[in-house]
């Protein structure tokens, strides 16, 4: 028997959002420490890393360990039929071929299910190493969203150029260029707005507008985002999901012919 | 910008 139990939906219903213009289906491995998702967008270009630990579920059990393969579609599409003041119960059976989504009212009047059909996928994970990266940046989630945003306008590619002053985001396209430079912050009293660089050596990479503007589809989780960097490796783009977990998108860079 | 791997390049299957 799996069950775990959210008194907020909205974090299951931003989660969603956050995976659903990368991911078609993904496999969702649930143990005792809690829920995981790995799975790559279908040109293998960028992967998704999701982590949900079980102490953060408000009621969490689960006595085998399973792997269901589920439709996103399907599962934004059930997600959206909760309110946003729901409580959500996942429950699957030891050898399921199927998962309920159970929402439940906050006046208790109210309990919708929806059962939906899980997908036999092929697993495909992929071994992430522990990474020391060049350059770390934490900045607001909101400004992050809005640089990607307003660069996509005038290039394919975003270059991030990371050096001790700060952090710079470069497009180019047939129309013009646009960069935008964000200083370190001096003063970080006001933590979220802050710019915090932690550099080892200055890095400069190039990534697909495309990929970074699904990315940026989790900033209702977070009010922050962490840009992990180094030279000729993926950048790690960071959410953390309140306290209980963080989705992750890693993307590889444009190479330079 | 011609080229760009693929996530396995990185992150060989264990």
């Amino acid at each position: 028997m799996f069950e775990a139990r959210l008194i907020q939906s909205s974090i299951l219903k931003k989660v969603l959002d956050a995976v659903k213009d990368l991911l078609n289906e993904a496999t969702f491995e649930c143990s005792d420490s809690g829920i995981q998702v790995q799975a790559m967008d279908n040109a293998h270009v960028s992967l998704v890393a999701l982590n949900l630990r079980s102490d953060g579920f408000d009621k969490y059990r689960c006595d085998r360990n399973l792997s269901m393969g589920m439709s996103i579609a399907t599962m934004s599409k059930i997600l959206k039929c909760a309110g946003p003041e729901d409580t959500v119960t996942l429950r699957a059976a030891d050898n399921p071929d199927t998962v309920a989504f159970i929402f439940e009212s906050s006046n208790k009047e109210k309990l919708a299910e929806y059962e939906m059909k899980l997908i036999n996928m092929d697993q495909e994970h992929l071994g992430i190493p522990e990474t020391f990266y060049s350059c770390v940046v934490k900045m607001s989630s909101h400004e992050f969203a809005r640089i990607v945003r307003d660069l996509s306008q005038f290039g394919e590619n975003i270059t991030i150029a990371c050096t001790k002053e700060g952090v710079k985001f470069t497009a180019i396209g047939d129309s013009g260029s646009a960069n935008v430079k964000l200083a370190q912050t001096a003063d970080a009293s006001e933590e979220n707005d802050a710019v915090i660089i932690e550099m080892q050596e200055s890095v400069k990479l190039s990534f697909s507008c495309r990929y970074l503007t699904c990315f940026v589809k989790a900033t209702p989780l977070c009010s922050q985002v962490q840009l992990s960097i180094s030279n000729d490796v993926p950048l790690v783009c960071e959410y953390k999901i309140g306290d209980i977990g963080q989705i992750r998108y890693y993307l590889a860079p444009k190479i330079d012919d | 910008f011609v080229l760009q791997k693929v996530m396995p390049d990185y992150f060989p299957e264990p």
